[in-house]
Formats: C-alpha cells, structure tokens, sequence
C-alpha cells in the first residue's frame, strides 16, 4: 500500500511541476515496438510546425535510439535507462525533468518502456496518456491486458496498413476497448506515413488543422 | 539476493521434475505479439505428427486466449493468469506442472508473459529456452535488450514476410545478436505459413525431418 501511496505523492509533484510551467503533458505507453517513438516522432514534426516547442524524455531498457530519434526532431530529449526495470516511476521522471529546460517547453512527451502490464500500477504525473498497440501484435491485445485498458481513455491502434497481413481486425480491438471502457476513444492509424496523427492530437486537446 | 536464490533453487526442482518423466521441455519468451503461441502451434502438430505427447503452460496477464489455441491443436495445456506480474516464476510453474499428467507427456513448451526485460531474471526449470521476436518491433529489439539476449542460445525473428512492409532488415538484427551472444543460433521464420519451424525443432534437438 505504501508504496502506491509514495507513487502518487510523487506524480502529483510532477503533476504541479509541468503545470506551474504550463506544459502540457503525455505519457505513451504500449506495447513493445508498437510505434511510439513513430507517433511522437509525428507529433514532434507537427506541433513544431504550429509553433510549439516540444520536449521528450525516452525511456528503454538499454541503449539511447529513441531518444536519437527524438533529437533528430529538433525534440530537446532526457534519456533513460531502466535497465531491469520494466517501467517508468515517478521518481525517475522528476529526476528527468530536472535535466529539461521546463521554462523553454509547451509541450512534453514521456514514452514508456513497453509493456501493457506494469505501467498501469505506476503514474507518472502527466496530464494525459496514450496506450498504444499494433494490429500486428494480434487481435487480442486489449482483452489479455483489461487493467490498462480499463484506466486509459485514450487508445492508439497503429500499423493498421499491415491489418489484412497479420489477418487481424481492427474492429475487434476497437469493441473489447468499448467493452472494458466506453468513454474512452480509439484511433486507428498508421504512424509511419503519418494517418491518423491528427485525430489524435486533436483528441489530446492540441487544435491541430486537419490539413494532412 | 535471496530472491533470486530462492527461484534457483524452485527452478531447479522443476528440472529435476521434468527429467525424472523424461520429458524435453522449452521456455518460449519473447515480445508482446511476436508469434510465440503460432511457433507453439506450428511445434505441437509437427512433434504430434512424429508421435510425440505435447503439453503445454500458457501464462498470460489475463484470459486464456492462447490455452484454448493449443487444447485447439491437441495439446494438453494449463492456463495461469499472471495479473499484475509482468512474468512467469519458477513457483508458479511448479504448481502447473502438478495439472499436468506428467507421466503421460514428450514435450513440454511454457510460453511466458510478452516482455523482453523481467523473464531474463526469472529461470523457469526448463532444459532449453527461446527467445521470440517479430521484425514488426522494429530493427532494435535486439540492442535494446541485451541481457536476455546474452542469456539465451536460441532467438527466433518472425514474421519475416512483413520485413519489406515496415522498413526493417532481419540481417540487422542477426548482426546485433552475434555481437552479444557469438555462440547463439537466430533462426528467421514465418511461424504463421510454417516457414521455419523445423529449423528451430532441430536446433532444439527434436530430429524432424524437414519435409516441409
Ligand atoms: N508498416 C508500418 N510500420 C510502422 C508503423 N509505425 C511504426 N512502424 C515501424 O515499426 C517499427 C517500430 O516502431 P517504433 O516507433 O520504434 O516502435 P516503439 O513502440 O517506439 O518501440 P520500442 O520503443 O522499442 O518499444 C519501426 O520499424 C517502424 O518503422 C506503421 O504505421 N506502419
Ligand atoms: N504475417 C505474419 N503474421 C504472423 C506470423 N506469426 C504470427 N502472426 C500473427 O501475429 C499475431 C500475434 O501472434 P501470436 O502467436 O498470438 O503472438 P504471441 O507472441 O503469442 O502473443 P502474446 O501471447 O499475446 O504475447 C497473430 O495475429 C498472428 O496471426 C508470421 O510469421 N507472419
Ligand atoms: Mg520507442
Ligand atoms: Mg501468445
Ligand atoms: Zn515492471
Ligand atoms: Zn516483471
């Protein structure tokens, strides 16, 4: 219970952190090599464009080719390394933000490392999040994982341009989300070639034009 | 340190377990969606098909979608429910192991919860151990995870038919696997048509013919 409680406490001072910036904050999480770093890099490219200034923090087990990625951008990007850790906490993304410069940023994008499981039980402190699976992980990717599902509302199911190959249906991904959470909302796309990014940062709360 | 000594220890029971009925057992791991239940499908009607007694553990954070895809095949299988773990242990294999007819089993295959980091510290009892991925994850998965990589002598990279379609180059990830593991074997597959399959069988000892 304790340490519930501890996580809390320090998401919410993440939580006061970004708003006394006025940054404002997402968290992406999903499955391994969904497409987050994908989407974000999408998001980076298209909040620029509408003169946003965009910060990531990259976290994965090993290495730093998300955080690459970001940088590429022209995202200014923390990485992190869990290492044998399978998720985020709090405490670790209050050390990140204090290597971003929180007084330069509109916007922040934390991505997790991926896994539908663990994260459900560790918030960060973000003002919105996204889960994220890939048609190519199968059609019963929500229903096996109904905790995180349960508590997110808003879903990214990307790939959909490899649907027929997999031999999956997305439809059936969108119903067992309706099913474990009805007010949530789910967006199909296919972030490589960018389809789909509007409507989602459009429901993040970003006033995107939809000119794609 | 105690943790992991104690799991040594249950692992080890189970190995003595399963020696003592003669049975050929294998740990499947790998990424969320990477193909894991479709390789076992493959392994069980081709292993039948020799006149071996398959069993099966499907262990996945909930429901028991891939237990009732092996009962599917003919398998005799045990389902468990990790819920909020993020992995399989050596207790919880043991207690499955005694819902199986032991005496009546060739093969055993235990497929764990999709994730690439916590399994490597959690040794399951089984003589042999594999490590599945899809290219769909991306050409990083290897790097990003080197120590399960460097633990494991046998990795398996699916769904190569949809390499061209996400921009990744299988070689890539051969390469990065040499790198950390020399001795290893990475097998390429398409578990879905059957492509593959009877390489990774006979680099795990089961001489099948390769007829296919
Ligand atoms: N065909 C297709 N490929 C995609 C799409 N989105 C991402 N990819 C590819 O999928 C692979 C993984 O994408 P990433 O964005 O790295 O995925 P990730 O979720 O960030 O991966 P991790 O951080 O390693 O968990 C890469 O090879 C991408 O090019 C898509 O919409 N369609
Ligand atoms: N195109 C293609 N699709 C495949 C291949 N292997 C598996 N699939 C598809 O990929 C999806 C996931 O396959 P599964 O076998 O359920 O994957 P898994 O690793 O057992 O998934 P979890 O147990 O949920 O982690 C399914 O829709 C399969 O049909 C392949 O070689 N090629
Ligand atoms: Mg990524
Ligand atoms: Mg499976
Ligand atoms: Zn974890
Ligand atoms: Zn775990």
């Amino acid at each position: 219970e304790d340490i519930l409680g501890r996580q809390l406490e320090l998401a919410e001072a993440n939580y006061k952190k970004l708003r006394e910036h006025g940054i404002r904050s997402v968290s992406v999480l999903g499955a391994i090599g969904s497409g987050k770093t994908t989407l974000i890099e999408r998001a980076i490219v298209r909040l620029q464009g509408e003169g946003l200034r965009v910060g990531t923090i990259a976290a994965d087990s090993a290495g730093d080719d998300d955080h690459r990625r970001f940088l590429a951008k022209g995202a200014c990007s923390v990485n992190i390394n869990t290492q044998d850790d399978c998720h985020l906490d709090a405490h670790t993304v209050d050390h990140a933000l204090d290597d971003l410069p929180l007084g330069e940023l509109d916007v922040l994008f934390v991505e997790n490392v991926g896994n539908l499981i663990c994260p459900a039980d560790f918030p960060l402190g973000t003002e919105r999040e996204i889960v994220v699976i890939s048609v190519t992980e199968g059609d019963d990717m929500v229903r096996k994982h109904p905790k995180i599902f349960a508590q997110t509302d808003l879903v990214v199911v990307n790939k959909v341009d490899l649907a027929a190959a997999v031999g999956v249906d997305p439809q059936r991904l969108v119903a067992d989300y309706a099913a474990i959470n009805p007010h949530g909302k789910i967006v199909l796309t296919e972030a490589k070639g960018g389809r789909g990014v509007d409507e989602v940062l459009a429901l993040l709360g970003f006033p995107c034009t939809n000119t794609q």
